[in-house]
């Protein structure tokens, strides 16, 4: 229908936009219109509108549990109409690339964790994410142990005792612990118009 | 191994890695 095909061509990534975008990212234009395969690939898989919905976000996670599917999804839908468009796709992509700013994923990773968005990590929201993967995992643990492994954490991290973690003291934590960030790296990015080949059919510039 | 809960979580967690975006490519 008309109304489709009009929504759909403003959804169409320009050359414009794809230069702004490589601006704006890690990402050179290239880059960009091979992770423009990758989003359109995604955002086909259940409803083809251009827009990544939740569940196509989830069939690509393996299915998450909701918990987490929740949150990472919040991170990339920055403008909180319940999907996920292109830009914004770009826009958390661009924290897991290998030369993005430790800081950026410092903050992107303190974001996944602040499951309540209050500004802090919660005992209550460390409980509830390990909580989650050992369901996730049929891993049985105590509820004594549990309590043990959060306290523990927290006796390290929470260095004002105020029984939550605020930004600050979560950056001087995890660059004590550096290999809590090791998934805020994604290798597939410096390699991704290898990754993505197909971009080279519909390329409006050279690198 | 996992006494420190934010290393079990983003070592066990399927939910925060994103790579599965590009595995499933």
């Amino acid at each position: 229908c008309f109304d489709c095909r009009r929504r759909r061509s403003t959804q169409t990534c320009q050359h414009p936009d794809l230069t702004r975008l490589a601006h704006e990212s890690q990402f050179s234009v290239n880059e960009v219109e091979a992770l423009h395969e990758l989003f359109k690939k995604l955002s086909c898989s259940i409803i083809d509108d251009g827009l990544i919905h939740k569940e196509e976000l989830r069939l690509a996670l393996f299915q998450a549990p909701n918990l987490f599917l929740d949150r990472v999804f919040d991170l990339f839908d920055e403008k909180k109409n319940g999907v996920i468009e292109f830009e914004e796709f770009i826009h958390v992509l661009t924290v897991f690339h290998p030369s993005a700013p430790i800081q950026e994923k410092i903050d992107f990773a303190f974001r996944l964790y602040d499951l309540r968005q209050t500004g802090f990590i919660e005992r209550e929201e460390v409980h509830q994410m390990v909580a989650a993967i050992l369901k996730e995992s049929d891993m049985l643990l105590s509820d004594e142990l549990l309590t043990m492994i959060i306290d523990k954490t927290f006796a390290d991290a929470d260095s004002d005792k105020d029984g939550k973690i605020s930004k600050e003291e979560w950056r001087v934590y995890v660059l004590e612990h550096p290999s809590l960030l090791k998934n805020m790296t994604l290798p597939y990015l410096k390699d991704v118009t290898t990754a993505f080949p197909s971009f080279i059919f519909n390329t409006e510039v050279e690198d | 191994k996992f006494f420190n809960a934010f290393e079990f979580i983003s070592s066990m967690s399927s939910g925060f890695d994103l790579s599965s975006l590009f595995e499933s490519k």
